[in-house]
């Protein structure tokens, strides 16, 4: 069972074309394992992309390097899903 | 194990074969206005079960709607198991739900990529495609959603069997898929099609592989309007909606294009909330919410249809 202690998901808000095509750049690579769970698209639409923990350093040195902005929208991704499976089992008690 | 639909816990995720046997309660609970069909088996042997909601006739015009197409989207079968009950529960009560189903069928595929969601459960919550086995590749699966006539091969979709828009080996590969075509082409009297999909919260319209509006668009974009607005009233879920192509990006081989141009006019796909904050990992105490709140974009797209004969 594949799981996901330290993936992290960020939410990558571009301002311009310029970082669209970078981050675009970046989902072709990969050795990143990155998972686009929202496309970049254009500057209105969010990026969202889950990282995985090995990935980490490497993603954020690049997107501080062209000061691209984004926030974690989730820390742990298997925190969450420990808790997604606990109210699962929860209900079945 | 609940002994009832009514026990089921509609507030959190279910298994495959829980689900399963919610639709066999419901068929058991309802043998005059729900049945099951078997419209296919899934690339692991899996059968492709559709609930339908007919008050009789036959061939009447139909509404189809899916949810689970890809595997770890659990909003979408959680809120289409909601939708199930809310039918059986409504018919005889609420007149609009009532005058839809006294003049049309209701077809609802609640896991559309049975194997891939299994596989959410099993092996790995974040998968997304179906289980193919890709000779030549160690990547496995196919995005159900690109893998449909209509742009197949497009810019919109990728030859990798690696990447998550893989549109696999050729058209309609995918028996998940082709047993949706088959059905589509046998009954020949849809009029809605509705696949449903997280997450974004967007309502979104043919075309996803060209930018050429089709030509029914301004018809879609108002009936759109107002299905967002709908959803909107209930708990403020805010929606964008429009083309696919303008909305999101170029998406090729998808659903909603291929139901389109089967003559099927009222084709929309579904990006359900997150609100922001969960994207696919949903906490299960927002099932019924938004359950409820995509009931009423359904409901305005369902009166509609039937409004509207064509």
């Amino acid at each position: 069972k594949e799981t996901f202690e330290g993936h992290q998901v960020f939410r990558i808000t571009a301002k311009d074309e310029v970082e669209i095509r970078l981050l675009k750049d970046l989902s072709e690579q990969k050795d990143l394992g990155l998972d686009f769970w929202r496309e970049p698209v254009g500057v209105s639409l969010p990026v969202d992309v889950r990282v995985p923990f090995p990935s980490l350093q490497a993603l954020r040195a690049f997107l501080g390097y062209h000061e691209i902005h984004y926030e974690i929208m989730i820390q742990d991704l298997q925190d969450v899903l420990d808790e997604e499976q606990e109210m699962t089992r929860a209900r079945v008690f | 194990q609940p002994r009832s639909t009514d026990e089921y816990d509609y507030e959190h995720y279910h298994t495959l074969s829980e689900i399963n046997t919610f639709m066999d309660m419901l068929v058991q609970e309802n043998p005059k206005l729900v049945s099951k069909i078997v419209i296919g088996q899934s690339y692991e042997g899996r059968p492709l079960n559709v609930l339908k909601f007919s008050t009789g006739g036959t061939k009447r015009p139909g509404i189809w709607i899916d949810t689970g197409i890809h595997a770890r989207e659990w909003i979408t079968p959680a809120s289409g198991t909601w939708f199930a009950k809310k039918i059986v529960t409504d018919y005889g009560r609420d007149p609009a739900l009532t005058a839809i189903l006294d003049k049309m069928d209701i077809f609802l595929e609640l896991v559309t990529n049975p194997d891939g969601y299994e596989y959410t459960h099993t092996s790995n919550r974040m998968w997304r495609k179906t289980r193919r086995i890709n000779s030549g590749s160690s990547c496995f699966g196919v995005d159900p959603n690109r893998n449909w006539g209509t742009g197949y091969g497009g810019a919109g979709s990728s030859s990798n069997p690696c990447s998550e828009t893989y549109r696999g080996p050729s058209v309609y590969s995918e028996s998940e898929v082709k047993s949706i075509v088959d059905f589509t082409k046998s009954h020949g009297n849809l009029k809605a099609f509705l696949t449903i999909h997280s997450y974004s919260q967007m309502l979104l319209y043919p075309y996803g592989d060209t930018s050429t509006p089709c030509v029914d668009e301004a018809e879609l974009d108002e009936l759109a309007l107002k299905a967002t607005s709908n959803l909107e009233s209930l708990y403020g879920t805010k929606y964008t909606y429009g083309s696919t192509f303008d909305t999101i990006y170029q998406a090729s081989g998808v659903t909603t294009d291929w139901a389109y141009d089967q003559g099927v006019k009222y084709s929309y796909t579904f990006e359900l909330r997150d609100n922001g904050r969960y994207g696919f990992v949903l906490p299960a105490d927002q099932i019924i919410p938004t359950a409820q709140e995509t009931w009423l974009a359904l409901m305005a797209i369902m009166e509609h249809a039937m409004n509207n004969p064509y």
